[in-house]
């Protein structure tokens, strides 16, 4: 099963992730 | 018994060979048919066809009934005593943290039940400073702006954004327009501020993993649509041979709005994972027996429901 969401932001929005990395619900996925 | 075993040999050569030669040239016939036509794939408004023998041949696989099977299997209520060691050794193979469970092992009915467990209090603490939060446990197959319809990833899925969120008339666009307007202006028409991005994120629930999900942020959802399909598998091995997998499977998307603008939240089923539940949402019935996999999706409106950061917002379910 997969999650896909997609979101309008600012253009300066940062991901503050890796792809392939686990990540845990209520992780933050910007460093704003 | 030599005479015997010369009529023997004759008769199944009698038989065998004509038998052989017919499902060799039915064998070479069906190779030779998806080969040339493949299974319709729609990318880009126009059908591309997977010529791959491999990936039409599992695409034609019916899927939908052995999940549907395997729920009803994994329904079946386990006796109380191999609970816990059942679903130890569920937990062993599928790297799932035992510790983190809330309830006692022997409590989950079933695999079911087990495979959407509640966790313990607080064991996803909600980050306080950020606008956008993971909505779910697992592994970041994709993260990044959109700036095209046709959303391509260097080692994960392609997939057509119109198809995977639908016409684009119930968003802000008319029919005219709809026909008309180039691909790129899809990803706009969706931002309520055109000096903003869109941006995606796409999480990958193992088997192992809690299958719970939860909303990123504060958020209000217009409306549902619900698309049924394929419950192709959506592991990250397969999801790179098969182009547009996310719009073949059933799926339900969530749209609405966020601080931010424009947010859409889609939950993808798989292989044995195709029920989703959603809880604002009880009229949501996925992998349902009698609904035939078309192009169209049924659409809800759900009046504006407001979900907040970190609230529990629906489950994967096996089955």
């Amino acid at each position: 099963s997969t999650i896909v969401l997609l979101f309008e932001a600012p253009r300066d929005f940062q991901f503050c992730l890796q792809i392939g990395q686990t990540i845990k619900v209520g992780q933050a996925l910007s460093a704003l | 018994v030599s005479a015997r075993f010369v009529r023997n040999t004759s008769r199944w050569w009698r038989l065998g060979v004509p038998t052989g030669v017919g499902f060799s040239l039915l064998a070479a016939t069906q190779w030779n048919y998806l080969h040339k036509h493949g299974y319709p794939v729609d990318v880009d408004d126009r059908p591309e066809l997977l010529n791959d023998v491999i990936a039409t041949c599992y695409c034609c696989l019916p899927l939908r009934t052995t999940s549907r099977i395997w729920g009803w299997l994994t329904s079946i209520e386990l006796p109380v005593g191999l609970r816990p060691t059942l679903y130890g050794f569920y937990a062993n193979i599928f790297h799932a943290d035992l510790d983190e469970v809330e309830l006692d092992l022997s409590a989950f009915p079933n695999l079911v039940e087990f495979f959407v467990r509640k966790l313990k209090q607080n064991a996803r603490p909600i980050a306080q400073n950020a606008n956008m939060t993971s909505p779910a446990d697992g592994k970041v197959l994709y993260f990044g702006p959109v700036t095209s319809c046709r959303v391509e990833q260097v080692k994960g899925a392609t997939y057509d954004l119109r198809q995977f969120l639908g016409d684009p008339n119930g968003f802000t666009l008319n029919q005219i327009a709809k026909e008309t307007m180039q691909k790129d202006d899809y990803v706009n028409s969706l931002l309520k501020n055109p000096d903003n991005r869109l941006y995606q994120l796409i999480v990958y629930l193992a088997p192992g993993d809690y299958h719970r999900f939860h909303s990123p942020t504060d958020w209000n959802i217009k409306f549902r649509r619900h698309f049924p399909g394929k419950l192709l598998s959506v592991n990250p091995k397969v999801l790179k041979y098969l182009p547009n997998l996310f719009s073949l499977n059933e799926r339900v998307v969530y749209v609405g709005e966020w601080a931010g603008g424009f947010m859409a939240y889609a939950a993808v089923g798989a292989t044995n994972v195709g029920s989703i539940r959603v809880y604002c949402d009880r009229e949501l019935a996925t992998n349902t027996v009698h609904w035939p996999e078309t192009v169209h999706w049924k659409e809800a409106c759900l009046g504006c429901a407001r979900v907040a950061k970190g609230e529990l917002f629906g489950e994967f379910r096996l089955g």
